[in-house]
């Protein structure tokens, strides 16, 4: 039996909202210690790796582990019909041929219920082993993804390069070019303002936009975003949540 | 000339 209520139904409204547009049938893989998902999109570019710990939930309990096959299109249908501040409990037994949704409001006497069929997805399950990065970046999301929108009007690619000091992003394309830099420095009074970067050998690297714009979807979880990069491997997105994260692991792009 | 790489050079199925 799996009951995992969250307090709030907005939290996994913008999880899903965060990964939905890049891949559609995820397995949702609960256990005693939460809930974990991968997908991999169709052009086998971009990899969402999903952790949701028990702490991020109100209570949570999952005796048996189960696997919950889901349509993230269906799913989000059923999360636009409740509102943000009710409590959102996901139900299912050990054996599930559907999941059920329970959104309550906790100020008024209103119970909606809806049932979401699963679905049998054979994906594999990808092992990603601890990489080792050259540099790791975390700057606030909303920056990152103001960056990323405004250069991907100017090029289906953009080009990330950091060296001591100095994170550059450039867009160079039909219609001209564009450069943001940005600086390592800590803000005191507002910490998640801060932009910290560590590096060990410097970077250039360049991704496709249309992948990098599907990933600061996952803006909405997170004041942050964590950023690892290397020439030897995917590159690492991540948000976190107060209990696991959303990762994004995107291949580069690479001279032939 | 850019090429997109995939991630099936990078991650091994478990």
């Amino acid at each position: 039996m799996l009951e995992a209520k969250f307090e709030e139904a907005s939290l996994f409204k913008r999880i899903i909202d965060g990964f939905k547009d890049c891949v559609q049938l995820v397995n949702f893989q609960c256990k005693e210690d939460g809930i974990i998902a991968q997908a991999v999109d169709d052009s086998r570019v971009l990899l969402v790796s999903l952790e949701i710990g028990i702490e991020a939930f109100q209570n949570y309990r999952c005796d048996h582990p189960v696997t919950l096959g889901i349509d993230l299109t269906s799913l989000s249908k059923i999360l636009r019909c409740g509102n943000n501040t009710d409590n959102l409990t996901l139900i299912a037994d050990d054996t599930p041929d559907s999941v059920l949704l329970l959104f309550e409001d906790t100020k008024k006497d209103r119970i909606a219920e809806y049932s979401l069929k699963l679905m049998d997805i054979d994906a594999e399950f990808l092992k990603i082993e601890d990489l080792a990065y050259d540099c790791t970046l975390k700057m606030p999301s909303p920056e990152f993804s103001k960056i990323v929108r405004d250069l991907s009007q100017l090029s289906d690619s953009i080009n990330i390069m950091i060296t001591k000091e100095t994170i550059k992003f450039v867009a160079d394309g039909d219609i001209g070019s564009g450069s943001v830099i940005l600086k390592p420095f800590v803000n005191m009074d507002k910490p998640q303002e801060s932009i910290n970067l560590n590096m060990d050998q410097p970077v250039d690297l360049t991704f496709g936009s249309k992948y990098l714009l599907d990933i600061v979807k996952g803006s909405a979880l997170s004041d942050n975003v964590g950023v690892r990069l290397s020439s030897e491997a995917p590159a690492l997105f991540q948000f976190d949540l107060k209990s696991g994260y959303l990762q994004f692991f995107l291949a580069p792009k690479f001279n032939d | 000339v850019l090429r997109q790489k995939t991630l099936n050079s990078f991650f091994i199925a478990a």
